[in-house]
């Protein structure tokens, strides 16, 4: 008494999803403001650094192992140019302006 | 450390032209 026969497949779903890549360019709804996931991570780490020279180059790559210093470079050159951190005693300690 | 409190304050600035 059962249903027998291939009536109901269910495998047509998706076979219209592909290329609907529309959300790129919208406001986005991640946790980023306009940055790159590098970018935020690294002005993250700057915000979280409590002493008041600032968090060190040296101390970026090191909580960023993953990243390499050229990466590294480019977000603190994007975030200082955006007017998110700046350097403080010399151009290799950076501080955030976004903490409160 | 003047230094750096103009860096600071050119930071800020550049941060509320981005925003304005």
């Amino acid at each position: 008494s059962k249903p027998s026969g291939p009536l109901i497949m269910g495998n047509s779903v998706g076979a219209s999803g592909m290329g609907d890549m529309g959300s790129l360019g919208g406001s986005g709804s991640g946790p980023t403001n306009g940055l790159t996931l590098h970018q935020s991570q690294v002005l993250n780490l700057i915000k979280a650094y409590p002493k008041p020279e600032g968090l060190s180059f040296q101390e970026l790559r090191s909580q960023l192992p993953n990243l390499n210093a050229s990466v590294i470079k480019q977000a603190v050159d994007f975030l200082s140019n955006e007017g998110h951190i700046y350097s403080t005693v010399d151009d290799e300690h950076f501080k955030s302006t976004d903490a409160e | 450390l003047e230094r750096i409190r103009r860096n600071k304050e050119a930071a800020l600035l550049r941060l509320a032209a981005r925003h304005a």
